[in-house]
């Protein structure tokens, strides 16, 4: 895994929850992704707590971005 | 509980949707 091969898997992630292609994730997004996802809405939530880390309310791609390299980070892979 | 720190309690949270992301989008990272 390259970083442009990271930046790409983000924005594709990204996308998968603003559906909308509004360049940000609100928590409603957020929630509409149990659908597809094995997580319930509200840890999605918890989810999007954790990743809007200055509470506005919305995600933009480098907090999500920056959230994303935390976990793999946190995951060690090399 | 107001002395939950928010985020290190999530932790698990946010692995769980990234790897489930991760699964759901790649045969092969």
């Amino acid at each position: 895994w390259g970083r442009i091969a990271l930046l790409d898997k983000t924005k594709e992630f990204f996308q998968t929850c603003d559906v909308e292609g509004k360049g940000f994730i609100t928590r409603t997004d957020m929630r509409r992704l149990h659908r597809e996802l094995p997580l319930s809405a509200e840890e999605l939530e918890d989810v999007f707590d954790s990743l809007d880390t200055d509470h506005t309310g919305y995600l933009t791609l480098e907090a999500f971005t920056s959230g994303f390299s935390q976990f793999l980070h946190g995951r060690r892979i090399s | 509980d107001p002395n939950m720190k928010p985020g290190a309690a999530n932790e698990g949270v946010l692995a769980n949707f990234f790897n489930s992301l991760l699964s759901k989008k790649t045969g092969s990272p």
